[in-house]
Formats: C-alpha cells, sequence, structure tokens
C-alpha cells in the first residue's frame, strides 16, 4: 500500500460520504444520476465476488468492498423508494444499453483468463470506465449543479486518478502492471477532465457551476 | 499461470 493508492481510496470512501450527506441533508437526490449509482451497484457486485470465494487479501480489502458494496446498494434504496419523489427520470436519459453491451464484449475478448469470475472481474472494470457517463451526461443537459454535488463528483474522479500514480509506483517497486486497469483507468480519468476544468476554474473559486450555453 | 498481476486492488 503505498500513499496514493491510499489517498485514492480515501477519495472513493470520501465521495460516496458526500453524496450520502448530500441526499440527506437536502432530502433529495436532485442532479443525482440513478443510472450511475445502478452501475456502481453492477460494478462493485461483479467485481467483489471475489468475497464470496475465499480470496482473502486483508482486513481493509474486505471492509473496503463490503462498504462499497453496501453503500451502493443504500444509495440505490434512497433514490428508489425513500426519496423517489425528488429524482426526474426525464432528465436522466442516457442509454445504458451502450455502455453495459460494450463492456460485456469488451470483457469477454480482454481479459486474464477465461472463467467466470476473471471475466466478470474485466467487465466490472471496463464498466466502471464509463459509469459516471450518465452522470456527466446530466449535468451537460442541465448545466449546472449544485456545489455539493460537484465535490462528491470532484472526490470519485480524484480517486481512478490517484491509481495511477500508484500504479507507475507499483512498476517501480515490485515490477506489476494490471493492463487492463491501468487502460481503462486512464480512460476513467480522462473523462473528468472537462468537469475537472469548470471545479477548478469556477467551483473552488466560490462560484456556481455552470456550464457556458 | 496468466492472471492478473494485482489482486489487492479495489
Amino acid at each position: 500500500m503505498n500513499v496514493f493508492r491510499l489517498l485514492g481510496d480515501l477519495s472513493h470512501l470520501a465521495s460516496i460520504l458526500i453524496l450520502l450527506h448530500k441526499i440527506q441533508t437536502t432530502r433529495s437526490c436532485r442532479g443525482i444520476s440513478f443510472k450511475t449509482q445502478a452501475l456502481y451497484v453492477v460494478v462493485f457486485l461483479t467485481r467483489y465476488l471475489d468475497l464470496f470465494l475465499g480470496d482473502w487479501v486483508s482486513l481493509y480489502n474486505t471492509a473496503m468492498k463490503l462498504f462499497f458494496i453496501g453503500s451502493s446498494c443504500y444509495i440505490l434504496y434512497l433514490m428508489k423508494l425513500r426519496f423517489r419523489p425528488t429524482h426526474d427520470p426525464a432528465i436522466d436519459t442516457f442509454r445504458v444499453e451502450y455502455l453495459v453491451g460494450p463492456s460485456l464484449i469488451l470483457a469477454l475478448i480482454f481479459n486474464y483468463k477465461y472463467t467466470l469470475v476473471e471475466i466478470l472481474w474485466a467487465f466490472s472494470i471496463y464498466l466502471e470506465a464509463v459509469a459516471i457517463m450518465p452522470q456527466l451526461f446530466m449535468l451537460q443537459r442541465t448545466g449546472e449543479a449544485e456545489t455539493i454535488t460537484t465535490h462528491y463528483l470532484a472526490a470519485l474522479g480524484a480517486y481512478r486518478g490517484l491509481y495511477i500514480p500508484n500504479w507507475i509506483y507499483r512498476y517501480f517497486s515490485d515490477g506489476t502492471v494490471d493492463p487492463i486497469a491501468v487502460i481503462a483507468g486512464l480512460v476513467q480519468t480522462g473523462l473528468y477532465l472537462d468537469f475537472f476544468y469548470v471545479y477548478f476554474t469556477r467551483v473552488l473559486q466560490g462560484q456556481k457551476f455552470e456550464l457556458p450555453a | 499461470a496468466r492472471g492478473r498481476a494485482v489482486k489487492d486492488e479495489l
């Protein structure tokens, strides 16, 4: 565990806590894409299958996996049941089959081993890389976002971004490279570049997150 | 055996 990896994981943890805080305090899931959140549930369930296969890594690893599965399911519950009226499906219109289909095809072609667990793992990596697209698409459509929502997105974007120096560090420290994770991670981080530009130039200067018309 | 190089990442 190096500092980049730890900061990345903490950033991921923080993003979920920020999102939960936003939903609980405003009693609303306005501005949050249900589709993106549902994709994260699929990502975590397909990636963390190893929890149930007895591949023990560490207490940290198991606790984080359980937290990500549990919190993502809880967020879906909040959006779909508890605060259902505050979610507007009419602006959450990205077609998820354009993300799930290609991710599945890629996973069938590019994986480390032709086993169900490895194919699902690769699928979860590809799907995670693009799962934010319905959310970013929604932001693009509405052209604005609550500040707390932008902090959520910034923490979530920083998470995979911080994995990049972690991979570079690991290449030099123990010679390991995971090309599937690295390529998908670069794509995932790349998707946030536009968002980060506006976040740094507007939100962190105390202005509202607004896209030019 | 071929497989993932890294199994501890999240």
